[in-house]
């Protein structure tokens, strides 16, 4: 989604990826 | 009514985890209105949480932003430091994605912060690495050098090979 520094495509990446399987269980 | 609420948010869950964002968000809005109308504040919060991370896959940062600010508020009024924590990483990672790289590191510290209080390196890894990306954009090297060679350490620490 970004055009910007390679490490920080890295930090944010790694965390959306996190992201995308996480969910505030009921 | 009050197993309604639980099953919206099961089913926003749900379609999350099938990437479907737009009826996530429709399930969430619907178990954020039955958390107000109990004043039931920790299931508020889920809901802002998630509502957050799906307003990120749908592309939408600034939105995202404010639910995820709401979650903070909601964190601090419930004392769950964790929480708090993780609001504060969401926030920071959402405002490096909107380019706007003082307040992502605004953020990014105050996660810093809370990881240190509750003694979570990996935390604290992660913030120093955001911080130190965040320091590099804005051309801060010193700043980045500081926060490369506090990730660098950490993650020697915790045997983090990548």
């Amino acid at each position: 989604p970004m055009r910007m520094h390679s490490l920080q495509v890295d930090s944010v990446q790694r965390w959306m990826e996190d992201l995308r399987h996480m969910t505030e269980v009921e | 009514r009050a197993a309604q609420g639980r099953t919206y948010g099961n089913l926003g869950n749900a379609y999350y985890l099938l990437g479907n964002f737009q009826k996530t968000v429709g399930a969430h809005e619907q178990r954020l209105l039955i958390a107000k109308e109990f004043g039931d504040r920790a299931a508020e919060r889920r809901a802002y949480c998630n509502l957050g991370n799906a307003y990120i896959f749908l592309g939408q940062f600034g939105v995202a932003a404010e639910h995820y600010k709401r979650t903070l508020q909601l964190a601090r009024l419930l004392k769950d430091k964790a929480v708090e924590a993780q609001a504060c990483y969401s926030l920071g990672n959402t405002y490096t994605l909107l380019r706007d790289y003082e307040r992502a590191i605004d953020y990014h510290l105050k996660h810093l912060i809370i990881a240190r209080e509750l003694k979570d390196r990996v935390g604290e890894g992660r913030a120093c690495w955001s911080l130190g990306n965040a320091h590099t954009a804005l051309g801060n090297h010193q700043d980045a050098v500081h926060f490369a060679e506090k990730h660098l350490e950490i993650s020697r620490e915790t045997g983090d090979k990548s």
